[in-house]
């Protein structure tokens, strides 16, 4: 089976 | 106070209806740059970032920047108040907690005003960093949201893979499999209908198809697509809008566990 990443596992806020 | 003049209202209509499913609220920022906007999915899966660049409008004045809170089914809803070929003027004065959207006929023998409120949002701003992708695949905008539709009624995920001969689509689902491979081909009839590869090395991504269709709204913004993709970032699905920006989709891809 598929993880389905997220956004804030690559991207930081500012 | 802010003023912005597009003599098209039919492309922001279209920015609108593209974005409006997969985000519900967001933050339009305006700035010396442009009217811009980062907003991510409910599931923190997907990331919108639209700029409209402040020298594509026909005026363009905003004092400081600023921060409008907009609930994106309603803005949608009173654009469709537009036809494509009126001006829109979006104003706001500082300190407001409404926008107004002004429609202007092409012969001004119609003006149209529509008072929207604004909302308080706390929405993350995240940097996305400048980053060089493995592989660029760009082709026609239709064919890909074609390919996307296709590949999601029959599979909830797509695997796109890029080689220096092209890009493959594949899915498999209950009912059977389905690959499609789109070769690199620059000899075609219109520019818009070629399909390019600029790659590093090859790649191969899986991701949901139902976000991958979402982000195919966006198709009548521009004739091509430009599909980025590298192993340890979010793919980059990007629409320019000649002259005025561009609409990014990033999408986070799924993984083995």
């Amino acid at each position: 089976s598929c993880l389905q990443k997220k956004i804030l596992d690559y991207f930081e806020g500012d | 106070m802010l003023e912005l003049r597009l003599t098209q209202a039919g492309l922001l209509k279209k920015v609108l209806e593209s974005i409006k499913d997969l985000v519900t609220d967001a933050n339009f920022d305006c700035s010396a740059t442009g009217f811009s906007l980062q907003a991510m999915d409910s599931s923190h899966v997907a990331l919108v970032a639209l700029l409209l660049r402040s020298d594509g409008f026909e005026h363009y004045r905003c004092d400081h920047n600023i921060s409008m809170g907009m609930n994106l089914g309603n803005m949608a809803k009173m654009l469709r108040c537009a036809s494509d070929d009126d001006t829109v003027t979006i104003k706001a004065d500082d300190g407001s907690d409404t926008v107004t959207f002004m429609f202007e006929s092409p012969s001004q023998d119609k003006i149209s005003d529509y008072e929207m409120k604004l909302m308080d949002i706390d929405s993350e701003h995240l940097g996305i960093p400048e980053a060089e992708y493995q592989a660029i695949v760009r082709m026609s905008a239709s064919e890909f949201a074609r390919i996307c539709k296709d590949l999601g009624t029959i599979g909830d995920t797509v695997i796109i893979s890029v080689t220096k001969e092209g890009v493959q689509f594949s899915t498999k689902g209950d009912i059977g499999t389905a690959n499609i491979i789109c070769r690199k081909n620059t000899a075609v009839d219109k520019k818009e209908e070629a399909t390019v590869i600029e790659m590093a090395e090859p790649v191969s991504l899986t991701f949901a198809s139902r976000y991958l269709i979402a982000f195919t709204k966006a198709t009548p913004l521009a004739g091509q697509v430009t599909i980025s993709m590298s192993y340890d970032m979010p793919i980059v699905v990007e629409y320019k809008m000649e002259t005025m920006g561009y609409m990014r989709f990033y999408l986070a891809p799924k993984i083995e566990e």
